[in-house]
């Protein structure tokens, strides 16, 4: 043990231990946290020494042996695989690789459970669950991103036969960046403009088989494959999709809210914006995981600055780097940040929480305040904690160059999340409508904008 | 702006508030430049997009709010030792007072908030930064992350950095041989040819 550390550790003024259970939530969530941690870290296929210095290839199978082993230690151990369930997300949440698992259940399977009917949950929750089919979601296009309106794809219906018909029709139509559609998953719920009696009735989403069951080979029409290197997540094989006459039966729309008859009708949503609840659900997610990532980086540098000592300031007096104000003036913040993020997190679980029983059960009306608010948090989070990681990073001087610091990873694997779910200008854009829309009928602004109730507002 | 003084810098509505009025100022002056815009013949998609710097930083400023307030208001709800609260209450703090730092043209450009108030702000920063000194490691200690999860030389929980990265550079790939093949295959060539 470094003698720097134990003496940082001797003088603490406060129990740490009391710290760990605030943040958990109490002694007996720490308790089990640990416990299921237990699992993993005793695990040996979830570590290996020679992570960083694998090859791509060999770092996409090693995920995916990652994601054998995670689902055999649920059923061992009788954790259920949901995003409700307590024992699975503390026990994904200790796996520091992106593993497959995470997209089929966030959001193959949620979009499922969110969009489908009573029958289609029925038929394919239970596969999902029981991982006979491997799932993902598939929204963006080559060339259209967060403008989901804009998408490409085509889903035409054909009453003759009760299918739909998918294609894409440009090559800016392709499918693209979709975690783990490259290699592994066999099916996706594919976001698709749905054309029927020859009218466009806009993007909804459909369940596609992409992979035979039996051997894995594309099914025809089918034009699959990974995207290639990235700047990180070299875990997850991104990627790209054509389809090209790929039928499919009606009963594959999610049809919880709009719907097409046999005969073609189309029955329109209550609310547009029920399409992308599964999305919503990661924007929060991604809040809570930019507050974990930022106190990564700040233990490692923060750590590592009370080891390192720097500069003679007196004869045989080499201070802590900890001891620079201007180290302190870089850390500390960041270290607040983080701290002030999970706080942020669990508040936007809860809301999340509270929102979508209502919006289940038909209640849609707090289905903006759930989007203006994930959109802007989700941009804000990502943004702040990606800058303060590479702080803190440089914190780390040299050495915070190598891969052996460990930053690097947890930068490089936070990056993409300022341009996923949502590109962060357009986030705020979305957010600052919401904010405006509130600022014009302050009566409706939800607690969060209690602000623009304002009296001295209404006067102004 | 009531702040007269350091300890006025520790009063959590003094500091929600001042985050709000930055919040508020950039929606009112965003919706004003909207109208402005719209009234020079803009159609509404044209004033949106002209306006579209405002518009991302009005919602950065609600953002910040949002969670300066919400993590206030969440650390006093929580129960604590005075020992815990004091260091928790340091940090918090912090975070206030160093967005508002960071973020000073903001809270100037209103006429929220004085030259003198900002030169206030930036003592407490540094009498923050010495108050979380002392429990910097041990804070960070307490997210309890395990070193495997970490993957981190240099954020080891033991502290033993050194022997650690000598060990991760004598395992690199390239230090499999004493002699690496690069050498035979275009080095050695190298030297040999007449150049």
């Amino acid at each position: 043990m470094s003698e720097s550390l134990q003496t940082e550790r001797k003088n603490a003024t406060f129990n740490i231990k009391e710290l760990t259970d605030t943040l958990n939530g109490g002694p007996e969530e720490t308790r089990k946290r640990k416990q299921i941690e237990s699992l993993v870290f005793n695990t040996p296929a979830f570590h290996r020494q020679d992570r960083f210095q694998l090859s791509r290839e060999e770092i996409y199978d090693y995920s995916i042996k990652v994601y054998g082993e995670l689902i055999k230690l649920c059923k061992k151990e009788n954790i259920e695989i949901r995003y409700d369930n307590p024992d699975y997300v503390r026990l994904v949440g200790c796996i520091p690789e992106e593993i497959p698992v995470g997209l089929h259940v966030g959001m193959f399977s949620s979009s499922i459970s969110d969009q489908g009917t009573e029958e289609q949950q029925k038929k394919w929750i239970p596969l999902a669950r029981n991982f006979k089919i491997f799932g993902t979601y598939a929204q963006t296009e080559l060339a259209h991103g967060t403008f989901v309106r804009g998408l490409e794809t085509t889903a035409t219906y054909d009453e003759s036969k009760q299918e739909f018909i998918l294609n894409s029709p440009t090559i800016t139509s392709t499918k693209w960046w979709p975690g783990f559609l490259g290699r592994t998953s066999n099916h996706a719920v594919i976001a698709a403009q749905l054309y029927t009696k020859s009218k466009c009735y806009g993007i909804h989403m459909f369940i596609v088989q992409l992979r035979d069951l039996k051997d894995h080979k594309p099914l025809p029409g089918v034009t699959i494959g990974d995207i290639g290197d990235k700047f990180g997540f070299d875990t997850v094989d991104n990627g790209f999709l054509r389809l090209d006459n790929v039928h499919i039966p009606r009963e594959n729309m999610l049809m919880k809210y709009a719907k097409v008859t046999p005969e073609g009708k189309y029955l329109p949503p209550t609310n547009a914006k029920v399409a992308y609840s599964a999305m919503t659900l990661i924007r929060v997610v991604l809040v809570r995981g930019s507050a974990k990532a930022l106190a990564s980086a700040s233990t490692i540098a923060i750590r590592y600055s009370a080891v390192r000592h720097q500069t003679e300031t007196a004869p045989g007096k080499e201070p802590q780097v900890l001891d620079y104000v201007t180290q302190q003036y870089k850390l500390f913040p960041q270290l607040a940040t983080a701290l002030a993020f999970g706080f942020a997190g669990n508040y936007m679980i809860d809301t999340f929480n509270k929102i979508h029983s209502e919006i289940s059960s038909g209640q849609l009306d707090a289905l903006s305040e759930l989007h203006g608010i994930s959109s802007g948090l989700k941009a804000y989070t990502t943004d702040t904690a990606t800058a303060g990681i590479e702080v803190c990073r440089r914190a780390c001087g040299g050495h915070g160059y190598s891969n052996a610091c460990g930053i690097q990873h947890i930068y490089a694997n936070v990056l993409p999340c300022v341009t996923l779910e949502g590109e962060n200008t357009v986030m705020y854009l979305q957010a600052a409508r919401y904010l405006l829309k509130c600022f014009r009928n302050p009566d409706k602004a939800p607690d969060t904008m209690n602000y623009l109730r304002n009296p001295q507002v209404s006067d102004k | 702006w009531k702040v007269q003084s350091l300890q006025d810098l520790s009063n959590y509505d003094m500091l929600i508030t001042a985050f709000e009025r930055r919040a508020l100022s950039k929606v009112i002056s965003t919706i004003k430049r909207l109208e402005q815009l719209r009234r020079s013949g803009m159609d509404q998609d044209e004033a949106w997009n002209t306006a579209g710097i405002e518009l991302v930083q009005a919602a950065k400023a609600h953002c910040h709010y949002f969670i300066v307030k919400n993590y206030l208001r969440s650390l006093e709800k929580l129960n604590m030792t005075p020992s815990l609260r004091k260091v928790m209450n340091s940090i918090a703090l912090l975070y206030g007072n160093y967005g508002i730092d960071e973020n000073a043209g903001d809270f100037l450009e209103s006429g929220f908030m004085t030259g003198e108030q900002l030169n206030l702000v930036k003592a407490k920063i540094l009498q923050l930064l010495s108050e979380v000194r002392r429990n910097a490691v041990a804070v960070v200690d307490a997210f309890d992350f395990d070193d495997k999860y970490l993957r981190s030389i240099l954020g080891a929980y033991d502290g033993d950095v050194y022997n650690r990265l000598y060990n991760w550079a004598k395992s690199s790939p390239l230090n499999k041989t004493e002699v690496h093949s690069s050498y035979t295959e275009y080095l050695q060539q190298l030297l040999k040819s007449k150049l």
